[in-house]
């Protein structure tokens, strides 16, 4: 018997925005330590790496590991059916070839429950190797949706270029250039706002704007992000969902024709 | 400008 209850359902629509524009389908892996997601998109360019703790969760039982095959369209009709206060609760039995979802509402006046059929997907999990990043940025993550979505108005593909002294983004396309450079804040009574700069080495890398703008659509989850950069690595881009654990995308960097 | 590159180049299969 698997079961999990989240209070504010609005947290998982907020996690499938996130999710679904880059991934058709996922397996959703529950274990007594929690949930966790990993797929690529069908282009292999991209990796979601999604890791909710169960003791995130306002109930979470999971009595044997399980993994549900979604179709993430499919998904998002249910939560679509949620109102933004409702609570959820996700169950499925062991073995079973469908999950159920029972939203209620506030005052429990209303509760409805949606029952899904899920998949049986090929699914294959790759191994992260561990990292020593050049350079990790934190930013609000406001102003990286509006620095990726400016500056993809112009190009393909933004250069990410840190120093000590700050982090550069950079594209060009057929009418010009552009450049956003950000400055390390000393900002650090206000820690959602301040960009902060550890670096090792300065590295300097081209990622596709495609992705990126995609990543973006956790903006709503989280204040700040983290840009983890290394020379010849994938970048990864983490979002830290409050009390219920992160969401990381890996994107492989472009290298010189 | 530049070749995108396949994330199995970088990270392998389990």
């Amino acid at each position: 018997m698997f079961e999990a209850r989240l209070v504010n359902s609005a947290t998982f629509k907020k996690i499938l925005d996130a999710i679904k524009d880059l991934l058709d389908q996922a397996s959703f892996d529950c274990s007594e330590s929690g949930i966790q997601l990993q797929a690529m998109d069908n282009s292999h360019v991209s990796l979601v790496s999604l890791n909710l703790k169960s003791d995130g969760f306002d109930k979470y039982r999971c009595d044997r590991s399980l993994t549900m095959g979604m179709n993430l369209a499919s998904l998002s009709k249910v939560f679509r059916c949620s109102g933004s206060d409702d609570t959820v609760t996700i169950k499925a039995q062991d073995d079973a070839d469908t999950v159920t979802f029972m939203f209620e509402s506030k005052k429990q006046e209303k509760i409805s429950d949606y029952e899904m059929k899920l998949m049986n997907l090929d699914q294959e999990h790759l191994g992260i190797p561990e990292t020593e990043f050049s350079c990790i940025i934190k930013m609000p993550s406001a102003e990286f949706a509006r620095i990726v979505r400016d500056l993809s108005q112009f190009g393909e593909s933004i250069v990410i270029s840190c120093t000590k002294e700050g982090v550069k983004f950079s594209t060009q396309g057929d009418i010009g250039t552009g450049n956003v450079k950000l400055a390390q804040t000393n900002n650090f009574d206000k820690e959602e706002e301040s960009v902060i700069i550890d670096m090792q080495e300065p590295v300097s890398l081209t990622f596709a704007c495609q992705y990126l703008n995609l990543f973006t659509k956790a903006t709503p989850l989280s204040n700040q992000v983290t840009l983890s950069m290394c020379d010849n690595v994938p970048l990864v881009v983490e979002y830290q969902i409050p009390d219920l654990g992160h969401l990381c995308y890996y994107l492989a960097p472009k290298i010189e024709e | 400008a530049g070749n995108q590159t396949s994330l199995k180049n970088f990270f392998k299969p389990k």
